[in-house]
């Protein structure tokens, strides 16, 4: 584990005064690859590393700790300042406004938007909100029939209709809240590339016609490299407003989460950590970060 | 030039960037470029020649495509699983299109009985391209599912029996255990089935497609890999990992949303793709 590697790295600085340019070096080496062991994109990894050998050049080894110690708490620490703060609570409707509060979920294909959105809407009715769920994938086969599934499993009622467009469908939606009284609308949209333009256009008409209060990009943790670029290009689209990891239960290091919180300077909101509705938790910096350096 | 000039740190460095961009992952990204140094070094090339050399060092690593293998009487039995999300279903549909389309009886079996609606996303499948789907009763066993399938395919001398999977993640024993008596199941019900055991993967996906190949080989004898999504701007190159480390070959890659959208596995254009 890199913790283990860098305590050996510092080992022979026992009673030298503080961590020498050498030192240094190879321990950033040793962090840099476990980032990219970790599916960190390469700029990150390279520019966080930088900026651990700026911390870490020249400072004085604290009595109390060995040098190998305090230079994975300074990587620790700088992983989570990084990765947070968590951002949990959702946006909720505003008492006596009159309109719901519209959570869109967005992301590229097959990554947990509709597993997600039922567990958002599971959770939030558990929070004495009353949620609507919305299936705004018109296209993938049966999709509307997954979320109406989801929804009867955890008695969440679900608007759809089987043809016309998503913007149409997300539009009806909100009326469809306000008759039934429910005080938070989750829309989830069908997966698609950030490199399809009419589709993209296809989410920006959606954000514009129901103003969403949350806009969150659904990311995979086991994504790799090019994860950045499907992220900046929803980003610069749209008002994202968090990202949330999904099938986390899996055994993925989860470094594009880091990258993608590096490019987007939104916060992650939410895990996903299995299949069933209550797989489901707030975003903890300090599990991830020590997920992230394995 | 002249035999013995070496490439700079800057350029060895340059070249592992971008495998690790096309997400080869970090070991193949650091060994594929030390051999591409020297065979740098070795063949006296100019500069200008290193990303043919690059291109050559990865396409020597790569088995040339191929269709399913039929086996030689009897329906053949194609197994398709993988991680959660990764387009095993679409895969199969498009499987069944392309099989169909090329004169085979193809008959599809529904064996992910766990997710919502996984059965009628495949059902709606069968009906646009035109084959029988083999289903159970919702969180029905999986393994009855392909037995049954299996058993329909031998007597109604279909060709080719296509069985979709639920998604799992191979930390699950229990899930990947349940894989493996398909399997068994499989055999029982047609010998030597499955012949095919394909692995879906998404492009998009980072090293852990190495761990998954890894632990999907040891539950299954994975035959060959499906690479999804490959229509985004994902590379897919851990599968260059995949085949060195485990002689895993990709079969076929995944190119859209439609039935259509399947091509057989290119060498040439994937390490194209890779290097941008
Ligand atoms: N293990 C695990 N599986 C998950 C998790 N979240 C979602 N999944 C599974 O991942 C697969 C894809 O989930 P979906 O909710 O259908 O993904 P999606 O983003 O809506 O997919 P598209 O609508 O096709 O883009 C399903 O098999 C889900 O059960 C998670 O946190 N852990
Ligand atoms: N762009 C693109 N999308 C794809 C491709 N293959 C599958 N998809 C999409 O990816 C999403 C997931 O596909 P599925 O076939 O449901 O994936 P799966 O592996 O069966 O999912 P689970 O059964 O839930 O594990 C769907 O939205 C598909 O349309 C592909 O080659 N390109
Ligand atoms: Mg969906
Ligand atoms: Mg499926």
């Amino acid at each position: 584990a890199l913790s283990g590697r860098l305590q050996e790295i510092f080992k022979r600085l026992r009673g030298q005064g503080h961590l020498t340019e050498a030192n240094v070096q190879e321990a950033a080496r040793e962090i840099r690859k476990a980032l990219l062991e970790a599916d960190v994109h390469y700029k990150v990894a390279k520019e966080f590393v930088e900026d651990i050998a700026r911390r870490a050049a020249g400072q004085e080894v604290l009595s109390s700790v060995t040098p190998g110690q305090q230079f994975v708490k300074v990587v620790y620490d700088a992983m989570v300042a990084l990765l947070g703060p968590a951002v949990p609570s959702l946006a909720r409707a505003v008492e006596g406004a009159g309109s719901p509060a519209v959570w869109m979920m967005v992301g590229l294909q097959g990554a947990g938007k509709t597993t997600t959105s039922a567990k958002m809407a599971k959770f939030a009715a558990s929070q004495g909100q009353k949620p609507l769920l919305v299936g705004a994938d018109v296209k993938r086969p049966a999709a509307i029939d997954q979320l109406k599934t989801l929804g009867k499993q955890i008695g969440i009622p679900v608007f759809a209709q089987e043809s016309g467009d998503p913007a149409g469908v997300c539009r009806a939606a909100l009326a469809q809240a306000r008759t039934l009284g429910c005080d938070t609308v989750i829309l989830d949209t069908a997966g698609r590339l950030h490199i399809d333009a009419p589709l993209m256009e296809e989410l920006v008409r959606i954000a514009h016609d129901t103003k969403p209060q949350e806009i969150l990009w659904v990311l995979d943790a086991m994504a790799g490299q090019d994860v950045v670029n499907a992220a900046k290009s929803f980003g610069e689209r749209l008002a994202l407003t968090g990202i949330v990891l999904t099938k986390l239960d899996g055994d993925a290091r989860g470094g594009a989460a880091l990258s993608v919180k590096a490019v987007l300077g939104k916060p992650i909101r939410l895990v996903g950590t299995g299949e069933k509705l209550d797989r489901f938790e707030p975003f903890n910096p300090e599990r991830i970060a020590s997920r992230i350096l394995g | 030039g002249g035999a013995g000039r070496s490439l700079d740190t800057a350029s060895i460095e340059s070249l592992e960037e971008t495998l690790l961009a096309a997400d080869c992952g970090v070991r193949a990204a650091a060994e594929i470029a030390q051999k591409v140094a020297q065979a740098f070094r070795a063949s006296g090339a100019d500069p200008g020649d290193v990303r043919a050399l690059l291109r050559q060092e990865i396409l020597g690593r790569l088995a040339p495509p191929r269709e399913l293998r039929f086996a030689p009487s009897g329906p053949t039995v194609a197994l398709v699983v993988g991680v959660n999300g990764t387009g095993k279903t679409t895969t199969v549909a498009k499987l069944a299109s392309r099989y169909s389309a090329s004169g085979k009886k193809v008959i599809v079996a529904a064996a992910d009985t766990f997710r919502a609606a996984a059965v009628e996303q495949l059902a709606i499948w069968c009906a646009r391209v035109g084959v029988p789907c083999v289903r159970t009763q919702e969180g029905g066993d999986p393994a009855a599912v392909v037995f049954d399938a299996a058993q329909a395919a031998a007597s109604r001398s279909v060709d080719l029996l296509l069985v979709d999977t639920a998604g799992r993640l191979h930390t699950y024993h229990h899930l990947m255990q349940e894989l493996s008596k398909i399997v068994r199941v499989a055999g029982k019900a047609v010998p030597g089935a499955p012949h095919e055991v394909l692995l879906v993967l998404d492009a998009n996906g980072g090293q852990n497609a190495l761990a998954q190949a890894r632990e999907f080989q040891k539950a299954v004898q994975v035959t060959g890999v499906a690479l999804a999504k490959m229509d985004g701007t994902a590379r897919g190159g851990i599968c260059v990992a995949i085949q060195d480390e485990l002689a895993i070959p990709v079969l076929f890659v995944g190119t859209g949303e439609t039935a259509e959208d399947l091509a057989p596995f290119d060498p040439e254009t994937y390490v194209d793709g890779l290097l941008g």
